[in-house]
């Protein structure tokens, strides 16, 4: 028996003809977030220290689909999910419908850790998130040009899109319209 | 989304997931893999992160299904974890998962997923695309 750690930032059609550009950023975070993870277990950090370090990196990854990258609802706004759960004691936290918070993930810990509740979400989630002191930053802060741009296609082609599946033009329709992949959820 | 699961060499297990969700989702939309049960779950067996579509992954209870079928059917991680994705609907699901032993699996249904995974006697793993 060993130490291991696992990650990932997202899945969906990912095409194979995804131009370097848009795939080597990714797969470079990856292996960076890797590392993060790696030196933490060997530092013995917890098991849940090390999970809500690793997602907190991913988090602040423009690239992947959370915290700063969030996709966009139908009204252009970011609504950010994150869940937290400790093995040995089955104790979690979660939380939905967050706009301001820079890392969700925290915030699910703070809800394990501060509340009776294993869930907050919204207006209850912001509020706590508040009185926590957790790091919140404007809505506009976790919206990209790539983002808008996503919402525009998905808009335009009457659908939502998943991690990565490629934007299509119309509803039926599989050709790409551009060399991008599209994040779903 | 993004999702992280780790366990020491204690077999301390923990995972976390983190998400924004579809593009073009309704306003109010909870749904996605950061639910208890569903795209994230842990116990002492198993710790387990999901990613994909989040409606699928609640229907299967995805998470949960991987830590049950190791807890009542004995199977490993790795058949426990190929088995639920394989039963969920195509182009929908992927996971990582890590085990109280230390084993790790990264099964997935759709086309890819940005995933990597090493252990503790230097294997690592860094893949996109399914097949890898």
């Amino acid at each position: 028996m060993g130490w291991a750690i696992a990650l990932h930032g997202g899945a969906g059609n990912i095409p194979r003809s995804l131009p370097l550009e848009r795939g080597k950023p990714r797969e470079a975070a990856i292996r960076h977030c890797l590392q993060i993870g790696v030196d933490a277990l060997k530092a013995h950090q917890s098991p849940l220290d090390v999970v809500e370090l690793v997602v907190r990196e991913l988090e602040n990854h423009p690239n992947f689909n959370a915290g700063r990258g969030s996709v966009l609802t139908s009204h252009g706004t970011v609504e950010m999910e994150a869940c937290i759960m400790d093995g040995n004691t089955k104790r979690c936290g979660a939380v939905s419908g967050l706009t301001t918070v820079k890392n969700a993930i925290s915030l699910a810990r703070l809800v394990m850790e501060k509340t009776p509740h294993i869930y907050l979400a919204f207006d209850g989630a912001e509020a706590f998130a508040r009185e926590q002191g957790v790091e919140m930053l404007d809505p506009t802060h976790f919206i990209t040009p790539e983002n808008i741009e996503r919402l525009k296609q998905a808009k335009e082609a009457n659908r939502v899109q998943l991690d990565y599946t490629q934007p299509i033009k119309n509803v039926g329709d599989e050709i790409p319209v551009s060399e991008g992949d599209g994040q779903i959820g | 989304t993004v999702g992280c699961v780790a366990v020491d060499g204690h077999g301390n297990l923990a995972t976390a997931t983190s998400t924004g969700g579809f593009v073009n989702k309704m306003v109010g939309r909870i749904g996605d893999t950061p639910i208890v049960g569903a795209g994230t779950y842990a116990n002492k067996f198993c710790a387990v992160s999901a990613t994909g579509k989040g409606e699928a992954i609640i229907r299967g209870t995805i998470a949960r299904d991987v830590a049950a079928l190791m807890e009542y059917k004995g199977l490993s991680l790795k058949d426990a974890a190929k088995y639920v994705v394989e039963g969920a609907p195509s182009g929908t699901t992927g996971l990582i998962a890590v085990s109280a032993k230390g084993e790790v699996t990264m099964p997935l249904n759709t086309t890819g997923m940005y995933r990597a995974c090493a252990t503790e006697d230097g294997y690592t793993e860094v893949a996109i695309w399914a097949g890898e």
